[in-house]
């Protein structure tokens, strides 16, 4: 099951 | 964190260093868009809302300080340093904040992923970003003499934009995420916008010239 990518990038 | 995420960001920081030192230690911002370095004190302001919120590393948290820092500081070395000052080139730098900030900000109220006011802002970030080295890209083409550092810098900042597009490929093929796809397309946008600047730029190395954008 997919999900949303993180947002842990600058 | 992969390589090219690493290198991206490293470019980025190198990218300001170069500034800095340009700004700093020879005390001058000629050829420096005053209105591309206030575009991006706008760009990490409204991207790191939730810096002190949402924890991810120290590294994250560091490097959004410095970006934050960086961008605010040499915003106040080009309009109230009393020497750095004096080098801006107010006649040539004419682009309007306000052509690049409000499509930017209507176009995320439109086209965002979810509508609260942490995500309209890190999408509006998302897209001014993609565009606010256009004021930057128009002084150069207007500068006579393109000195090394202001070449270097523009150079850098494409450089790590580049990168941070084979990161986002390589996270696409070893992460199982949704892509976020409006990071995409403005990044993309983004990188398209150096192409011309590139092909200068190593033109004028390959011929060990002085570079200069033709009007």
């Amino acid at each position: 099951e997919k999900d949303q990518a993180p947002k842990d990038e600058l | 964190m992969n390589i090219f995420r690493l290198a991206g960001d490293m470019t980025h920081l190198a990218s300001v260093l170069v500034l800095l030192l340009k700004i700093h230690t020879i005390k001058s911002c000629a050829g420096i868009s005053l209105k591309t370095q206030e575009l991006y004190a706008l760009v990490f302001a409204t991207r790191y809302l939730d810096i002190f919120t949402n924890y991810i590393s120290f590294y994250n948290t560091i490097m959004k300080l410095i970006f934050l820092g960086s961008s605010f500081s040499i915003v106040w070395y080009i309009k109230r340093h009393k020497i750095v000052h004096r080098s801006y080139d107010k006649d040539q730098d004419t682009f309007r904040h306000w052509f690049i900030v409000l499509p930017c900000l209507v176009l995320a109220l439109l086209i965002n992923e979810r509508f609260t006011f942490k995500e309209v802002m890190w999408t509006f970030s998302l897209y001014l970003e993609a565009v606010a080295i256009l004021p930057q890209l128009v002084l150069l083409q207007r500068t006579r003499n393109i000195d090394n550092l202001t070449g270097q810098y523009v150079f850098l900042l494409g450089a790590y934009r580049a990168l941070y597009i084979l990161n986002w490929i390589y996270r696409y093929f070893t992460e199982d995420h949704y892509i976020h796809w409006i990071t995409w397309i403005a990044g993309l946008v983004q990188t398209l916008l150096y192409a011309d600047f590139f092909y200068y730029y190593f033109q004028s190395w390959k011929n060990n010239a002085k570079l200069e954008l033709p009007a």
